[in-house]
């Protein structure tokens, strides 16, 4: 009911609020955030205002508050156990990736369909194979999936992970997945785009 | 001189012409635009106004106009040459990533600092030492760094890219560093937490 951009963009706020904690400011504004962000003060305040009334008019918005409110919808303060699924180079750097802990995610599992891999061990980890997953879900409440197999075994693999009763999808496989459970896309070329854009506007100079 | 947040934004409206283009649609409005995305129509069509008067009262933009227009201010329409600094499980997981060829990136070597690695082939590269740079750098025209090593080296290694006369850096490390080309970063953890709040959203309905 509540859009994804609009989710996105109240993570961005939760981490500006994040950094103004972290500086010790007591109150800030919807102009503030938008000066910050490069948001526009009016997409801001209805963002926020699908969430109850935050500020008060003259006073702006208490920091603390905002942030803590944030925190309880976006499910922030919880811990979430993950799994991964294809333990080859993605999934062995996502799996490594510290500041995951540090965010409230843990990976608890990895999963692969091949024989070489199954058995091995990754840091504390050690590789299961796919047909033990839904019984490792339920086991350890697992909330999410990391997909990080090829693009021609995405859809198989996602399949899976919906039987296996997991919450929801990270994706990284180049390839568009059908499950009626939340997905999210995750590809870095998008990033790098923006980079050849800042590097051409800064030879223009 | 062009704000990042902007920068992305583009990249967005340029995707989501790329489809409409796939369509078949002759022309768009900031409204429909607006409401694909779900970024405020005031907000797009200040970005536009940013590059020239693009569309017409009553009539909207030109979908082919406006793509060709964004192709150009991005930089899509021309071929990257890139490297990839750090030849572990993130490095080789992005050299091994397929679309990037299809959106005009070509990874074009990769380098370590790991002896055990070097003189290594992964697909058609061979993995060199960090030594030898500079002068790779010189002679294929290299404009992006793909940095992948871990956060404790991440700051020299993008002082050696620096160095090296790269144009700009894709930092996937979990660490801020600190150089005068234009940096991207890039950290999945934001899609993980707007994925858990996607997950709590469906759980209570
Ligand atoms: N989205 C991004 O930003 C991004 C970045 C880099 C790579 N990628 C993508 O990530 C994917 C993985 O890349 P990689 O370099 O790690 O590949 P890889 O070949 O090293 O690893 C894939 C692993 O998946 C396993 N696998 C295959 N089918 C499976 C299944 N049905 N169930 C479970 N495991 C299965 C394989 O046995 C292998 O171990 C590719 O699609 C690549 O394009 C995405
Ligand atoms: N941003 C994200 O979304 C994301 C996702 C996954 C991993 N990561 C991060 O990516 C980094 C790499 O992860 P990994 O699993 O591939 O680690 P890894 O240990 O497998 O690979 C790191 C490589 O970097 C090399 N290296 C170290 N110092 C170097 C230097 N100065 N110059 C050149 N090469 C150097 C090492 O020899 C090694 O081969 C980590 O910081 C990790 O946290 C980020």
């Amino acid at each position: 009911k509540i859009p994804r951009p609009v989710i996105r963009r109240l993570v961005v706020y939760y981490r500006c609020l994040e950094r103004m904690k972290g500086e010790g400011k007591e109150y800030t504004s919807s102009k503030e955030l938008a000066r910050r962000l490069g948001i526009k003060a009016c997409q801001i305040r209805k963002d926020l205002s699908y969430f109850g009334g935050f500020g008060k008019r003259g006073v702006g918005y208490k920091v603390e508050n905002l942030r803590e409110r944030l925190e309880e919808i976006l499910g922030i303060g919880q811990k979430w156990r993950a799994v991964v699924i294809g333990a080859g180079n993605l999934g062995k750097a996502i799996a490594g990736h510290k500041p995951l802990q540090q965010q409230g995610f843990e990976i608890v599992g990895m999963f692969d369909t091949d024989g070489r891999k199954i058995g091995k061990k990754f840091g504390n980890l050690e590789i299961m194979h796919m047909s033990d997953l839904k019984k490792f879900v339920e086991e350890n409440d697992v909330k999410i999936a990391i997909l990080c197999v090829p693009a021609d075994s995405a859809q198989d693999a996602a399949k899976a992970v919906e039987e296996a009763g997991v919450g929801g999808i990270l994706n990284f496989s180049a390839r568009v997945i059908k499950v009626s459970i939340p997905v999210e896309n995750v590809d870095f070329t998008a990033s790098l785009k923006s980079l050849a854009f800042q590097i051409i506007k800064r030879k223009g100079k």
